[in-house]
């Protein structure tokens, strides 16, 4: 575990808090969208198939279990809490799922590292995550008022890939053989994503005012 | 390693 893997988990981590705290404590989804936390459940129930047959560490168990029902309890809270979902924004979030979901499927089918049931559940589960988040910057660039938490929210997750990035840089150098095209080009993509909310997100806060993505 | 790479990062 270096420094940046670390940095990125607890970004991660962090992303996670601030939306349960808005979902939680203001009871509240505003701006939330929900196909992308309903890709992240996917994302997570499709990676972490291994959370109960091989353990790694203390640590990783737990943070595979924070995830997993976090991202699943989010979605339970925007689908069925009677005050939560009265704030989803239905009209707006019109992103169809197996628009992303299938080709991810039949990618992952096809480009991977070895052909078994796990393996490919893993690598479609990262060709899912890298582009899980189009929803989600469909929908701030449809509703143009981002509140604070929910721009938060977007800056963390951008960040936690970022710093992945930088620990697989690191990892590279420091550990033999540590080569994972994969695992990179989709963490790559996934970062750029973000580029243009980066942009946006660091204008607001020089300039000192209300983050809004251009339509 | 593909292993190795599942089950030790996030």
């Amino acid at each position: 575990m270096n420094i940046f893997r670390l940095a990125g988990d607890m970004t991660h981590l962090a992303s996670v808090l601030v939306l349960l705290l808005k979902i939680h404590t203001i009871k509240s989804c505003a701006g939330i969208s929900l196909k992308t936390q309903e890709l992240y459940a996917l994302v997570f129930a499709s990676r972490y198939l291994d959370i109960f047959t091989h353990y790694v560490s203390f640590y990783n168990t737990v943070m595979k279990l924070i995830f997993l029902g976090s991202a699943f309890s989010i979605v339970w809270y925007i689908r069925r809490h009677k005050l939560v979902r009265r704030s989803y924004d239905k009209d707006h979030d019109t992103f169809r799922h197996y628009f992303i979901v299938l080709p991810c499927l039949i990618l992952a089918l096809l480009i991977h590292e070895k052909f078994t049931f796990r393996v490919v559940m893993w690598t479609f589960s990262l060709y899912l995550e890298a582009v899980a988040i189009l929803p989600q910057l469909v929908l701030l660039q449809r509703t143009r008022n981002i509140d604070n938490l929910t721009g938060q929210y977007v800056f963390l997750l951008g960040a936690y890939r970022a710093l992945y990035i930088l620990n697989w840089v690191y990892r590279y150098f420091t550990e033999p053989h540590y080569v994972h095209w994969i695992t990179w080009i989709s963490g790559l993509i996934q970062t750029l994503l973000y580029a243009d909310f980066f942009y946006y997100y660091f204008q607001s806060w020089k300039n000192n005012v209300k983050l809004e993505l251009p339509a | 390693p593909v292993e190795q790479a599942i089950h030790d990062e996030l």
